[in-house]
């Protein structure tokens, strides 16, 4: 999951 | 998106209103932090850089289009505005910003949560925005008497940040989010900076003087 990417707040 | 997130999203948005309602209608940036601002242009533009890469909601893209112009005007507007930048407190707002810029960066570099381009990137304008607010507080303290329009602006940033909080406590209890340690430090500095402004807010509501923090 190199390219996980989870930053959904502003 | 639970309703503390959206709570905190709002505030966050109106906190950016109420300043371009103040300058606009006032012609006016007196009281405002020109450093403050820079930083969260700063923060803004670090950490939405995934605009182009990442689709996360068209709730999401819209507001981070609306936070990086909004704040691209006001700083635009403190400098280059012909009647708004001779309303600047220059010699009050001395802050040296580009210090916290800087140690930003190399706490990114050291704690993220991976080490690649975005990853350093967000890590820094978390870190960032944790202590942008400082230079409108010593300017605040500076100059004494804080307009209404001002007050309320830190304000809504400081109920934007609590409510992010509890946002992240709701997600702890329902998602299981448990590896979230650089907002939650970052952002727990965050409102802590805050409490101090609150106090004297509410002391100055419930006197129904006008606001004015100590030296």
């Amino acid at each position: 999951d190199d390219d996980e990417y989870d930053h959904d707040e502003l | 998106m639970n309703a503390f997130r959206f709570l905190g999203d709002m505030t966050h948005l109106f906190s950016v209103l109420v300043l371009l309602l103040k300058i606009y209608a006032t012609k006016s940036c007196s009281g405002v932090s020109r450093k403050t601002q820079e930083l969260y242009m700063v923060v803004f533009v670090a950490r939405y850089m995934d605009l182009f890469t990442d689709y996360i909601s068209l709730y999401n893209s819209v507001m981070k289009v609306v936070f990086i112009t909004s704040s691209a005007a006001i700083v635009w507007c403190m400098r280059r505005h012909p009647q708004v930048r001779r309303t600047y407190d220059r010699d009050q707002d001395t802050f040296r910003h580009v210090v916290l810029v800087a140690a930003s960066f190399v706490l990114a570099l050291i704690f993220n949560e991976r080490f690649t381009f975005r990853e350093i990137c967000w890590a820094f304008s978390i870190y960032l925005e944790a202590v942008a607010i400082l230079p409108q507080l010593v300017l605040l303290q500076r100059s004494r008497n804080v307009d209404n329009l001002t007050g309320q602006y830190v304000l809504f940033l400081g109920a934007y940040r609590a409510f992010y909080i509890l946002n992240w406590i709701y997600r702890y209890f329902t998602e299981g989010h448990t590896s979230r340690w650089i907002p939650w430090i970052a952002g727990l500095v965050q409102t802590a900076l805050y409490a101090d402004f609150f106090y004297y807010y509410f002391l100055s509501w419930k006197n129904n003087v006008k606001l004015e923090l100590p030296a």
